[in-house]
């Protein structure tokens, strides 16, 4: 594993961690996707199928359980804990699931490399997870109060496909020398999704201004 | 072949 793979695991762990801080410490959800969290919860279940099936190293299957269960933590925490489940935006959450959901699936259908039941789900989660972030986005457009903890999360949950993109060319380099289509296109997209919020939330710290995305 | 390169990632 080299330097890009391992800071963008990290980072990943990262900002789940920060979430899952904010959640607990100040027991509120205020600013956070549910949708984008439930999306997440299906990216990892439909690529971490291999768990069972699979073993790459006691790193990989580990991380993939923390992955899982913290993705579901999050939302169970969004959906059903008396004190925090008051706290979510669900009149702003208002992104659909399906519409993301159904053209990623119909999408992988369509596009992939092997015609199996968990290459299919693979290539699925890879498309799906690129656009996951979009409510999460909407939500923080039309939110007018973004605290430190969740401007932080979605910063560090961006920057790790970011460094996933260094690690595929220095992979390529330096491995196999194999074009991956799949992963690499999905993975430049999902991170030119987080451009402007890049943009602004680096402003945002160098300027010391509260964080504030442009309607 | 397949689960070389991409498959061993998160």
């Amino acid at each position: 594993m080299n330097a890009f793979r391992l800071a963008g695991d990290m980072t990943h762990l990262l900002s789940i961690i920060l979430l899952l801080l904010k959640i607990r410490a100040t027991k509120s959800c205020a600013g956070i996707s549910l949708k984008t969290q439930e999306l997440y919860v299906i990216v990892f279940m439909s690529r971490y199928l291999d768990l069972f099936r699979t073993y790459y190293s006691l790193y990989n299957s580990l991380m993939k359980i923390i992955f899982l269960g913290t993705s579901m933590c999050i939302v169970w925490y969004m959906r059903s804990h008396k004190v925090v489940r008051q706290t979510y935006n669900n009149d702003e959450d208002t992104f659909r699931h399906f519409f993301l959901v159904l053209p990623c699936f119909v999408l992988a259908l369509l596009v992939h490399r092997n015609f199996t039941f968990i290459e299919i789900l693979w290539t699925f989660s890879l498309y799906l997870e690129s656009v996951a972030i979009l409510p999460q986005l909407v939500l923080l457009q039309k939110s007018s109060n973004i605290d430190n903890l969740t401007g932080t999360y979605v910063f560090l949950l961006g920057a790790y496909r970011g460094l996933y993109l260094f690690n595929w060319v220095y992979r390529f380099f330096t491995e196999n020398h194999r074009v991956r289509w799949i992963p690499w296109l999905s993975g430049l997209i999902q991170t030119a999704i987080y451009t402007d919020f890049f943009y602004y939330y680096i402003r945002s710290w160098k300027n010391r201004e509260k964080l504030k995305l442009p309607a | 072949e397949s689960h070389s390169s991409s498959h061993d990632e998160l």
